[in-house]
């Protein structure tokens, strides 16, 4: 309830040394910040590559990568799913046989390559799926 | 490699990353990956010497900085090659690309004006060669696009007669066999892109390519009288190379693209 959880706020806000143990006690916490699913920084360049002979634009792309825990509780904004979320309880019941689920792409974009081709011909083409939006939890 | 550690107000956010160069043989796998990503065998080896100022590459550019804009991409600079003119893409070819996986341009390999002599008939012949279209991509449409300059010279009616006729059969000893694609009427001071649909004639030449036998455009007054390409305005291979002839092609993709297991 709000008010509970006010309550709750409070208190963490008066002890947070108690709060902090809590949080390193449960080892499965994905409020660990540290080490939770999320979006990082990949950049593919054309230009490091040696392509800028043949490829016009772009010079290269922010592919970025996902990466991290999906620990327990899996919270609204790590895009878990359902079943992620059941994979979850089940790998806290029965570590050695369910894994927990992965840190992956939740959502991905095209990006569109214009370049020459042998014949100085110049082709536009769209190529799905080549830059993560947002990661989730599988 | 190195740590790397990220501060973000309170809370210590630790990413481990590798900052190095990559050796000679790591960089041409990673190239070989990409390169199958992008559908191609090996590396394109163009010879663009000033072809990248050619209206090809700067219409297609064009095209790009369109679709970059229409993607949530955000695209901080737009890509330029040369001045940036009055944009070359209509709003057709908006509609063309909004439905297309991949766009093509070619230049015209053999483009000459000729006269036939005997009825005095002038023609500009183009041709194109469409072989380097990959695999499963399906042609929804495609443009001949010719620039026409302002022409100080005035006809009848201030208007001519331009003719884009398909190649059917090569004669040794005669005329070529042509097949009218389209007629259009003129203003002599007309200037700007014009823009032909050859959807049908391409798609037969990728078909069997052995019907590809080039195009050949031609313009009269009104009355009937041969003009030459030039005198009409139409810019040929001695014009601006923003302004230079060429075709573009639409695809949509028809198959999925199987990459080869390595």
């Amino acid at each position: 309830s709000i008010s509970k959880r006010r309550h709750q706020n409070r208190n963490r806000s008066t002890q947070p040394q108690e709060a902090s143990k809590s949080l390193s006690m449960a080892d499965y916490n994905s409020s660990d910040q540290k080490t939770a699913c999320k979006k990082h920084e990949l950049y593919v360049s054309f230009r490091e590559l040696g392509w800028q002979d043949w490829i016009i634009a772009p010079e290269g792309y922010a592919a970025n990568y996902c990466d991290g825990e999906c620990s327990f509780p899996l919270n609204a904004h790590m895009n878990a799913t359902n079943h992620a979320i059941v994979q979850t309880l089940v790998h806290l019941m029965n570590p050695e046989n369910v894994p927990k689920p992965c840190c992956a792409p939740t959502k991905l974009n095209a990006i569109s390559v214009l370049y020459f081709d042998d014949n100085s011909n110049v082709i536009l083409k769209k190529y799905k799926n080549m830059v993560v939006r947002a990661c989730g939890c599988h | 490699g190195c740590s790397h550690y990220l501060f973000d107000g309170n809370s210590e956010v630790q990413s481990n990353f590798i900052q190095r160069r990559l050796r000679i043989s790591e960089k041409r796998e990673m190239q070989k990956e990409i390169l199958s990503i992008l559908g191609l065998p090996q590396r394109p080896r163009p010879h663009v010497s000033h072809s990248k100022f050619n209206s090809a590459p700067l219409f297609m550019l064009d095209l790009y900085n369109t679709i970059s804009e229409e993607e949530e991409v955000p695209n901080p600079h737009r890509f330029v090659l040369a001045t940036e003119g009055p944009p070359l893409a209509s709003a057709q070819d908006s509609a063309f690309l909004s439905d297309a996986d991949m766009v093509m341009s070619f230049v015209s390999l053999a483009e000459h004006d000729m006269e036939i002599s005997l009825q005095r008939r002038h023609f500009r012949a183009f041709k194109f060669n469409l072989s380097q279209i990959p695999d499963g991509e399906a042609m929804t449409a495609s443009e001949l696009r010719i620039y026409k300059e302002c022409t100080s010279q005035v006809y009848e009616n201030g208007t001519f007669l331009l003719s884009i006729y398909q190649v059917v059969q090569e004669h040794q000893d005669r005329d070529a066999d042509l097949f009218l694609l389209e007629s259009r009427t003129l203003w002599t001071a007309e200037e700007g892109w014009l823009e032909f649909d050859i959807t049908a004639t391409s798609n037969l030449w990728v078909m069997s390519p052995h019907h590809n036998m080039g195009l050949q455009i031609s313009v009269e007054t009104s009355s009937g009288r041969s003009l030459r390409p030039e005198e009409a305005g139409l810019v040929g291979r001695s014009g601006a190379l923003e302004k230079q002839p060429f075709m573009v092609a639409f695809f949509k993709v028809s198959e999925a693209h199987v990459r080869s297991t390595r």
